[in-house]
C-alpha cells in the first residue's frame, strides 16, 4: 500500500502578552 | 527559502488555513516573509504564526521586534501584501478581515522601509 504521507508543520502560537509556543500541525 | 505561496499549491493552503482555524478559532493564521530585496533586518525564525485576534498591529509589531531583538533606532516596518502600512490601532481580527488572501492566511511582509522602490 502506498505510504500516506504526513507532514508536520510548525506555527509559532502567540499570546497576548508576546509569549510564543511552537505548535505542530499534522497534516496528511 | 521560497515564499509560502510557491511552497505549497491553492489548495492545500486553503485546506490548512481551514483546518487551523477551526481548531484554533480565536487565532488568525498569518505568514510573515522578508522582503526579498531586505538588506537590513535579519530573517525570522518562524514564518507562519497564530495570532489572538484581539492582538492590534501595535502589540504584534512590538512582538515582532522584540523576537528579533531590533535596537529602538532600527527601522521596521509590517506590510500587508498588495496593501501597504495597516492602522496600527486596528486589531488583528480587523486587518484579518479587510485584508486575508484567498486561501484563508493573511500574508504580511516586514521591511526596514515602508515603501517598496
Amino acid at each position: 500500500p502506498a505510504a500516506t504521507a504526513v507532514a508536520k508543520n510548525v506555527y509559532a502560537v502567540l499570546d497576548l502578552y508576546g509569549r510564543i509556543t511552537a505548535v505542530s500541525i499534522v497534516s496528511s | 527559502n521560497k515564499p509560502f505561496k510557491l511552497r505549497k499549491n491553492f489548495v492545500t493552503r486553503k485546506q490548512e488555513a481551514a483546518g487551523i482555524r477551526s481548531k484554533f478559532s480565536n487565532k488568525i493564521p498569518v505568514i510573515i516573509e522578508r522582503y526579498e530585496r531586505e538588506k537590513f533586518l535579519p530573517p525570522l525564525d518562524k514564518t507562519k504564526f497564530l495570532v489572538p485576534h484581539e492582538l492590534t498591529m501595535t502589540q504584534f509589531v512590538t512582538i515582532i521586534r522584540n523576537r528579533m531583538a531590533l535596537l529602538p533606532t532600527q527601522a521596521f516596518y509590517l506590510l500587508i501584501d498588495n496593501s501597504g502600512l495597516a492602522s496600527m490601532s486596528l486589531t488583528m481580527a480587523q486587518v484579518y478581515k479587510d485584508h486575508q488572501d484567498e486561501d484563508g492566511f493573511l500574508y504580511m511582509t516586514y521591511a526596514s522601509q515602508e515603501m517598496f522602490g
